[in-house]
């Protein structure tokens, strides 16, 4: 998915997270060069896939829409204005929701700064093997723990990567996650 | 100066204090009769002045000076000539005392100024409060590719507003990155107004076309990838954004974005991964032609440009988006995908429309925490959000019990959101997000988890099938 958010001096929080569901979507190119998406996969239908049970809420109607894991997520003081506002994304699917869950846990619970937070390893727990995935980021030491909790982890590269802004008064931060090579953030 | 002369201190004091001038009584012209005048002639001539070329005076020497005062310019001078004239001794000060005229002068001033200070004021709140910035504070952009970030930095600059310069950093990635965004996509856009507390979500997901049928899927996808098209909303949801909150001519804001199609881009690291990921895999001969020239993926770093992609955004800068929808482009998009074995048709164009809603949300530990409604797995965030709220984290708890806690509670949310669909089709997603949102239901689901052991989601709650890596 494609990420972007914004913090204007309009005092407007946008976050935008757009998509063609697979890598070059469908591979369907137009002769004028539109490239299509693949949406209809991310509905479910009997026999989709081996041993999947699929979700009869998220059928096939045409005119519908798919269930979707793109989640721009958008934070700000519960009163007032003064205090913390945050603007994220993440790409990858289902992890986008495990990366930002944690990602916003560092920020708000654990009262970190943007920039660890969206630096510090990930996990995401799969359902189906039952197996929580860590990136390279994450700890053994930390891997160990969760072990001894029995989680049953892998370890792959990269999970996914979360963007975000944040406002704390005025000062307006733009941060990308370091796992990705391309993502960049301005902030004035 | 005869005044001067004869001056008592009472009539020195008065002439201290005069309002008139020093300059102004040496500069007015001196007449012969100019003389210091008895108290009673000063009246008379006074009175005389007031009746400009009233009645006739008997008196010679007071006519000649009434009508001598008849030719005298209206200035200053011309006061001050009646202030020598009616100069006389007094026993008082006279700017001791009140003078009603004196007072109703100040008051009127001093009227003016708060009455105008009030209002300069009362418009200056306004102003800050309702009106736009007037200095370019703070701001920040954040993208996967950084000209693209650029761009909408600069659309910021040229006094865009935040939408503005999303919808071009959106067009622009998906020029520069379109193995995972573009003109054939769609996606979701969150907005939220700081000063008005107002957040709206716009929804321009792609929609399964009129004629899709579960059974027309069981067929060999590989063979017809055309079915696996929904109606790109990709333009119809930026333009909605723009209606509501653009500041900058929709033109400007698309042709910004054509011009990095035009003008050129720098191959990133992540889509010559891609293009490399791709390369053996099969492939139409346009994809190849386009993305693949000479069958090899481009290194990063290589210089690019999308004329294609310049030309169609131009069109659709000066035409508007019934370029896409309802014109040449849509023929050529549904005979594409149709010769691809689909079935989308002209009118699903014509039927598209974006969704303008309210996001789902809850209060964390004092913060408002706004995510995408369904058929948006937001949802499962405000319920993974619910449950650990209870454990009440914090820097000082151990690593061990948060991430624990946290993969439980993940696992449980990702579980319920895989039974989550389009509310508009399927009344009873209803119930399942308000299961979701419930803070009552997070509390029992915390309860469910155990602090020392993992359980398979099983233990919870049913789950369904994702589909691994889809965005």
């Amino acid at each position: 998915a494609a990420q972007v958010m914004i913090m204007g001096p309009d005092d407007h929080i946008v976050s935008v997270v757009s998509s063609l569901n697979k890598p070059f979507g469908s591979r369907i190119v137009t002769p004028s060069g539109i490239l299509l998406n693949s949406q209809i996969k991310a509905f479910s239908w009997p026999n989709k896939t081996h041993n999947s049970r699929p979700n009869p809420h998220n059928s096939l109607q045409p005119g519908k829409r798919p269930l979707s894991f793109l989640m721009p997520t958008v934070v700000r003081p519960s009163n007032g204005v003064c205090g913390t506002y945050i603007a994220v994304g993440s790409s990858n699917g289902a992890k986008a929701l495990s990366g930002i869950t944690q990602v916003l846990l560092n920020v708000l619970s654990s009262r970190k700064n943007m920039s660890d937070s969206l630096a510090y390893g990930r996990f995401h727990p799969q359902l189906e093997p039952d197996t929580l995935l860590v990136d390279s980021e994450f700890l053994d030491e930390d891997v160990e723990l969760l072990l001894a909790k029995g989680h049953k982890v892998e370890r792959i590269d990269v999970l996914s990567l979360v963007e975000g802004t944040r406002r704390t008064n005025d000062l307006i931060v733009g941060v990308t996650d370091p796992r990705s090579a391309d993502a960049s953030a301005l902030a004035m | 100066f005869a005044v001067a002369k004869d001056a008592t201190p009472e009539t020195t004091l008065g002439t201290a204090y005069s309002p008139v001038d020093y300059m102004s009584i040496t500069s007015f012209p001196r007449l012969p009769e100019e003389e210091v005048m008895q108290g009673d002639i000063a009246y008379k001539s006074r009175k005389d002045d007031d009746n400009v070329l009233g009645e006739q005076e008997t008196d010679p020497d007071i006519f000649l000076r009434s009508a001598r005062l008849q030719r005298l310019p209206s200035s200053a001078s011309d006061l001050a000539y009646h202030d020598t004239v009616s100069l006389r001794e007094t026993t008082k000060d006279p700017f001791t005392q009140d003078c009603a005229c004196q007072r109703d002068g100040l008051s009127v001033i001093i009227t003016a100024c708060l009455t105008f200070a009030t209002g300069v004021t009362i418009a200056l709140i306004i102003q800050i409060y309702f009106g736009d910035p007037q200095v370019f504070h703070q701001g920040a952009v954040v993208t996967d590719v950084a000209r693209c970030t650029s761009l909408g930095f600069e659309v910021l600059g040229k006094q865009g507003s935040s939408v503005d310069a999303a919808i071009t950093a959106a067009l622009c990635l998906g020029i520069v990155h379109p193995h995972t965004s573009g003109l054939g996509g769609g996606g979701v856009m969150l907005v939220h107004d700081i000063r008005k507390n107002e957040t709206r979500v716009i929804d321009f997901r792609e929609t399964a076309p009129a004629a899709i049928r579960d059974g027309l899927l069981q067929t060999n996808l590989d063979l017809n990838p055309g079915l696996l098209v929904g109606v790109p909303g990709m333009l119809k949801g930026m333009h909605h954004a723009h209606q509501l909150y653009g500041r900058i001519p929709w033109k400007n804001v698309v042709s910004m974005a054509a011009d990095v199609a035009r003008n050129g881009f720098n191959v990133t690291h992540e889509f010559a991964e891609a293009l490399a990921n791709v390369k053996d895999q099969n492939v139409s001969d346009a994809f190849r032609d386009l993305f693949l020239p000479n069958g090899q993926a481009p290194v990063s770093g290589l210089s690019s440009r999308r004329l294609d992609l310049a030309r169609i955004l131009d069109a659709i800068a000066v035409k508007g988006i019934s370029e896409f929808y309802s014109g040449n482009l849509t023929q050529e998009i549904a005979s594409t995908v149709q010769a691809s074995g689909g079935v989308l048709t002209e009118d699903d164009f014509g039927n598209y429309s974006t969704v303008l809603e309210q996001p789902a949300h809850i209060n964390y530990q004092g913060h408002h925490v706004m995510v995408t409604p369904a058929p948006h797995a937001g949802i499962g965030l405000i319920t993974a959000l619910n449950i650990l709220e209870g454990y009440n984290i914090t820097n000082q708890v151990p690593r061990s019990s948060t991430y624990h806690w946290t993969a439980e509670s993940v696992k449980i949310a990702l579980a319920l959101a895989s039974g989550l669909g389009d509310p508009m089709f399927d009344t009873s997603v209803s119930e399942t997000v308000s299961k979701m949102l419930s803070k009552a239901q997070g509390s029992l689901l915390r309860q469910m988890i155990n602090d020392s052991q993992a359980f398979p989601v099983s233990h919870y709650t049913p789950s369904f099938s994702l589909e691994d890596g889809a965005a």
